[in-house]
């Protein structure tokens, strides 16, 4: 297995969104690409990641392999790539180790660092194609904002989806509060854009620390988009851009 | 008090 991205920085926001939810995963490369799912350690939520293998430089894989890796470790290596620096990540079929070279815009320098892998016995869950009752798009900006704000009121947020507005309430100790956004009216720029497709209106409850760790996704991507059901998973996707892949966030709601 | 679900009796093991 051999692949080249052009932008070491995009590996390195994808390892800050997952790292503080999940210790150690599997990194499966396939001909279709790179990809992850993994649990945090409550099981209460779920991360998948998607890289396609056309959006990477050069992506050579002719046989699956799994890349067991332990985050932190991954995350010290990524740290000595700079962000403009290209990433060369190799891995033979032992599948003891992975290499990493960084290798800088002028191509002046060049690191090379070898991770040692690990066994990991993670469970793979189905995600089943899903057709949700309400699909709300906004700027990850205002994602990240609003769960900071209401983090701090409270550990559970109900979010009200109805055709005219998504409405994020919180109930706590010292009192409540509520942030409500209506769909945009004047588009001025497409990344500051609220949109709200509905089937049916939802009425939900979540954990709030949860969606503040999904906020650390916020550099990937310029909107978010949340898709919400009764009594199903909320899935929060970051888009990396058209054709090369996703970071998706699944959590279980909390049932009354 | 709102109680809280695992995320793996929503999805099916592959």
């Amino acid at each position: 297995f051999e692949a080249r991205l052009t932008q070491a920085s995009l590996i390195k926001k994808i390892l800050e969104a997952i790292k503080d939810l999940v210790t150690d995963a599997n990194f499966d490369c396939s001909p279709e690409g790179l990809s992850l799912q993994a649990m945090d350690s409550s099981h209460v939520s779920l991360v998948s990641m998607v890289l396609h293998a056309q959006g990477f430089e050069m992506f050579r894989c002719q046989r699956a392999v799994s890349l067991g890796i332990n985050l932190a470790s991954l995350t010290k290596i990524l740290k000595c790539a700079g962000n403009d620096d290209s990433i060369t990540l190799r891995a033979d079929e032992k599948g003891d180790k992975a290499e990493f070279v960084f290798e800088s815009q002028s191509q002046d320098r060049l690191s090379e660092f070898e991770l040692k892998l690990m066994d990991i016995d993670s469970e793979h869950l189905g995600i089943p194609d899903t057709k949700y009752s309400a699909i709300v798009e906004m700027p990850s900006s205002e994602y990240r904002r609003i769960c900071s704000d209401l983090g701090v009121m409270g550990d559970t947020v109900r979010i009200s989806v109805s055709k005219e507005s998504v409405k994020f309430q919180v109930d706590g100790d010292i009192g409540k509060g509520s942030v409500c956004l209506h769909p945009s009216s004047v588009v001025d720029k497409p990344t500051e854009v609220v949109k709200i497709s509905l089937e049916e209106p939802v009425d939900m409850i979540f954990s709030i620390r949860y969606l503040n760790y999904f906020a650390k996704a916020a550099p990937l991507s310029d909107t978010v988009t949340l898709s919400l059901s009764k009594d199903f998973p909320l899935q929060i996707e970051f888009k990396f851009g058209e054709q090369m892949g996703y970071l998706r966030y699944y959590l279980a709601p909390k049932i009354d | 008090q709102a109680s809280q679900k695992s995320i793996s009796s929503f999805f099916k093991k592959n």
